[in-house]
């Protein structure tokens, strides 16, 4: 067993799913799985819009810098809170 | 790349297709599966054997939504598939809401997202590299399919490079051709080998990538377009024609990410849409890129950043068109810092595998970005270009 680095990549998908952009399966750590580009890019720059960064959706320095930034990780009843949640 | 973790402890392993797509034939199915397998025993000693009953290593079904591992499947579009890495047994799940199809510009490529899946069956996370077949989503059908040399770096540092190699190290997507496939290996020998100018004097003024994915080597009035391993047939053909309103003997070139071609010469620059001069130009260099010295030598993208490397001599210069000066303070810098590499280059590209190649007098240099140094090879570089590029006997 490698216990190597975790890409870029990889942090962006676990975050991104933990806080409601990805589906939750983007952070099983037993699976990799494949998105469609749409779906990616969209997380990306929902993010990047929540943000208030430029909305490119490429995981740029900034969007990285910011997804590494200690935050606010409410959890509800199915797990860490989303930016995405509706309101009623 | 990046690693999971895990890896199989043998190199031979079975699979079987426990649950067919709804909309393909088996047979055909059977066959993209091979191929999207083989996409990684042609750089490994891995092998891959179908069974149809029995234990095996990895189990492929195409499934919708709920089907039994806890992460459902969300319907057209989102998650295509996803597989588990060999520590968690590596079986694979397709979501057959999709449209899988073969060969097709339509719905989604079964081969590319099964090559892609099977890599995390074998212990490879997704890339960073965008180019790369492991990375985290799906590009869109390729007719021509390319494993990325961040693929073969990762599959490698994991199951070791195929004891029985093919190829001419070129480049490490080079070997062996994909069962019943629709690619072809790049960089085969040609069939013909070519004897003419080009070969004779193999300098060229500028190489770069075009928009469409084609690469074209300029030398004094002419162009070539580059093949796999030689140029495509009827050229040279005269850059006034290809290009009409650009002068000959080109200093440097390149294709922007925004898919404009920018050509220098001298002083002045000119700026491309296609074959088609994209405004008032030429203008000077100075003018349209400050802090870029003119008569350069050579220019190209660098897809790690994105940013422009230009080259002149001994010193090179960073340029990045989204900061302000879009040259730092700290440049030029040596040609020195990128080990291996001479000064006064005559070209310079990032090709599609992702290597970086330096072009000066007849030979060539494969700079490796993940080092950051010239590659070290057998037969070493610089190699001749002729005979490497250009098809040349």
């Amino acid at each position: 067993v490698y216990t190597g680095p975790v890409s870029t990549t990889t942090q962006a998908e676990i975050y991104l799913s933990q806080f409601g952009y990805l589906p939750a399966s983007a952070r099983n750590p037993s699976l990799g799985g494949l998105l469609d580009a749409s779906t990616w890019t969209k997380a990306v720059q929902d993010f990047q819009s929540f943000a208030g960064l430029n909305v490119t959706g490429e995981l740029d320095e900034e969007t990285m810098q910011l997804m590494s930034l200690p935050r606010c990780g409410v959890r509800d009843k199915v797990g860490f809170g989303s930016d995405n949640r509706s309101k009623r | 790349y990046a690693l999971q973790g895990s890896r199989w402890r043998v190199k031979g392993l079975t699979y079987k297709i426990s649950k067919y797509p709804k909309r393909l034939k088996r047979a055909d199915v059977d066959a993209e599966i091979l191929r999207a397998f083989s996409v990684w025993s042609e750089f490994t000693d891995l092998t891959f054997t179908p069974k149809t009953s029995g234990p095996v290593h990895i189990e492929i079904k195409f499934v919708e939504s709920e089907h039994g591992d806890g992460d459902a499947f969300d319907g057209m579009g989102g998650t295509l598939a996803h597989a588990f890495f060999p520590v968690f047994g590596g079986d694979a799940h397709f979501d057959d809401a999709e449209l899988w199809t073969i060969g097709s510009p339509r719905g989604t490529n079964l081969f590319q997202v099964a090559a892609h899946e099977f890599g995390h069956s074998l212990g490879l996370s997704h890339s960073d590299v965008r180019s790369a077949l492991m990375a985290p989503f799906y590009r869109g059908f390729e007719p021509v399919f390319k494993l990325d040399s961040d693929d073969v770096l990762a599959i490698q540092a994991l199951y070791g490079k195929r004891s029985t190699q093919g190829g001419n190290g070129l480049n490490p997507t080079s070997g062996g051709a994909y069962p019943k496939t629709t690619q072809k290996p790049i960089f085969s020998p040609p069939k013909t080998p070519r004897d003419d100018q080009l070969c004779r004097d193999p300098k060229i003024d500028a190489l770069f990538n075009s928009a469409d994915g084609e690469t074209y080597a300029f030398k004094g009035n002419k162009y070539y377009r580059l093949t796999e391993n030689s140029v495509a047939d009827g050229y040279p053909k005269s850059i006034s024609d290809g290009w009409p309103g650009l002068p000959g003997d080109i200093d440097a070139a390149f294709t922007y990410k925004n898919g404009k071609t920018y050509f220098f010469k001298g002083t002045k620059y000119w700026r491309f849409n296609g074959r088609s001069v994209d405004g008032d130009y030429p203008k000077e260099i100075s003018e349209g890129f400050t802090g870029v010295p003119d008569h350069l030598d050579a220019a190209m993208v660098w897809g790690g950043n994105g940013k422009i490397y230009f080259f002149k001599g001994s010193k090179f210069w960073r340029f990045d068109p989204l900061k302000r000066p879009p040259v730092k303070s700290s440049y030029p810098k040596p040609i020195s810092n990128w080990e291996g590499l001479p000064n006064s280059l005559d070209a310079a590209l990032q090709y599609t595998n992702g290597y970086t190649y330096f072009f000066k007098g007849d030979k060539y240099y494969r700079f490796n970005d993940r080092t950051f140094a010239v590659d070290y090879a057998d037969p070493p570089f610089p190699r001749p270009s002729g005979h490497w590029w250009f098809g040349c006997k």
